[in-house]
């Protein structure tokens, strides 16, 4: 996976809470 | 897929995103959970699934899988394209979790 893909998703959101979870 | 529901507000999804909306759309959820996966590398599912996010226009919460974020990774220039992606793509958005799990080999 291209480092980055979640700033891509969130350009237009960047204040938003990032949670990352194991499953 | 013909959606008319215009007071949805979770949509979750779990397997590998071909599928287009049509109709009211997903313009009232606000909350999504996407679990999505592709078998091959072709351009369909993530394509499809950009389709999806752009329509979730105001999405406060969304949950996607590790896997999911590997299927957007291949087609990460519409991402970067603000000619294709409209100017509410996730603006609302308040939270986004990420659930690992293993992702697939060989794409």
């Amino acid at each position: 996976m291209p480092n980055g893909i979640l700033d891509l998703l969130l350009h237009n959101s960047p204040s938003a809470d990032v949670d990352i979870v194991e499953c | 897929i013909e959606l008319s529901a215009p007071s949805l507000c979770i949509f979750s999804f779990m397997g590998t995103p071909y599928q287009k909306f049509r109709g009211s759309g997903l313009s009232s959820v606000k909350q999504v959970n996407i679990d999505a996966e592709m078998l091959a590398n072709y351009s369909v599912p993530p394509l499809a699934l950009l389709s999806w996010l752009s329509g979730l226009v105001n999405v406060k919460s969304l949950t996607v899988s590790a896997s999911t974020l590997q299927v957007l990774s291949f087609a990460p220039d519409y991402l970067k394209d603000e000619q294709l992606l409209p100017s509410s793509f996730m603006r609302s958005l308040k939270s986004l979790k990420v659930k690992l799990k293993p992702l697939s080999y060989g794409l």
